[in-house]
């Protein structure tokens, strides 16, 4: 039988939230030359069972959903990164040398319950 | 946000946030490679950041490392047409021991490469330098000849492939004593024009910028890439 699930407001669910990393704001800017900033994001929001169905979420986070369902002492499945994305930096260090770096899982792309 | 910074810095490799004193103009190579790659990231194109397409190497970190040499005016020039003699050096110290270094490319820049102000032939010489330099001793006692080949002008950059010395450099710091590099003004008897190989020799002691391109691959952010979920 379906398991009545209290209905969570929409913007209270899991999903990705923009963040922008601004160098500046880091005092960074002094030796990082490109990018200025980049929009990393950020995940946050609930997981109810009901999402881990329909996102893209883990089989463990289905289940834990599921159990948390029948036993609210369970905690609720999490919502964390699904999908991440690299960036280049262009920098500069004490030498003089100027370092074009790729950073791997910088961006958020997509979250889902985990 | 010390703590925080102090672990973020970890994170890109570095022990504290450089403080540069000036911005070194950044190489139209990386400039190009940073722009694809921003590029590509925008539209949304998966792409394998541990091999540089533009180079043909695989790697995920590109050096620029400025020449640290000095230009040396011997009293007894080292041959009678010596136009310039300069020692290169490039400290690798920025390189990690966990990188493996994929290229190293010297780069010559002799001036623009232009048809305006045309000067004399070039011959040009490059010598790995294997003892320190001796204060006071006006020309370094060159190895082994590392390149020697004529320049015909205009002459723009000419590149070296020194992957082999900066392996050896790498492995062991102290061998690291340079190259030494020395232009000769080539005799032109049957171009008819007469150049002033000083005037020429000047000016190219004012345009001359050596640089030395490493890439290295950091296997511990190099995995195979594996599927994501």
């Amino acid at each position: 039988a379906a398991i009545p699930v209290p209905k969570a407001s929409c913007k209270n669910l899991c999903h990705r939230h923009q963040l922008f990393i601004n160098f500046r704001d880091l005092g960074w800017h002094k030796w990082i030359i490109a990018p200025k900033g980049f929009m990393a994001n950020y995940c946050h929001g609930d997981c109810p069972f009901s999402l881990t169905v329909s996102l893209n979420s883990s089989n463990y986070a289905f289940m834990q959903a599921l159990m948390q369902a029948v036993d609210p002492e369970t905690p609720q499945a999490v919502c964390i990164p699904s999908k991440l994305s690299p960036i280049s930096m262009l920098y500069q260090d004490n030498n003089d040398n100027v370092i074009l770096r790729h950073y791997e899982d910088m961006v958020v792309d997509e979250c889902g319950c985990g | 946000v010390q703590f925080q910074e102090y672990v973020f810095l970890q994170f890109l490799d570095l022990d504290k946030a450089p403080s540069p004193q000036k911005f070194q103009p950044v190489p139209y190579i990386l400039k190009k490679i940073f722009q694809d790659r921003e590029a590509a990231a925008t539209t949304g194109v998966s792409q394998d950041l541990c091999y540089v397409k533009e180079l043909g190497v695989r790697g995920n970190v590109l050096r620029f490392l400025p020449d640290q040499g000095f230009f040396l005016y011997p009293k007894k020039p080292f041959q009678a047409s010596s136009c310039l003699q300069k020692l290169l050096y490039f400290n690798l110290s920025a390189i990690k021991e966990r990188e493996q270094l994929t290229l190293a490319q010297l780069g010559l820049d002799l001036g623009p490469s232009s048809y305006y102000n045309l000067g004399p032939e070039l011959e040009l010489a490059l010598f790995l330098v294997q003892e320190p330099h001796v204060w006071g001793q006006f020309t370094p006692k060159p190895g082994k000849i590392f390149a020697l080949q004529s320049v015909p002008w205009p002459q723009g950059a000419l590149r070296f492939n020194l992957l082999d010395v900066a392996k050896d450099w790498n492995d062991n710091p102290q061998k690291n004593f340079g190259l030494f590099l020395e232009i000769l003004v080539k005799e032109d008897r049957d171009s008819g024009v007469n150049f002033q190989p000083e005037d020429a020799c000047t000016r190219l002691r004012r345009s001359l910028h050596a640089s030395l391109l490493v890439v290295t691959l950091n296997s511990d952010q190099c995995h195979p890439s594996r599927k994501r979920r």
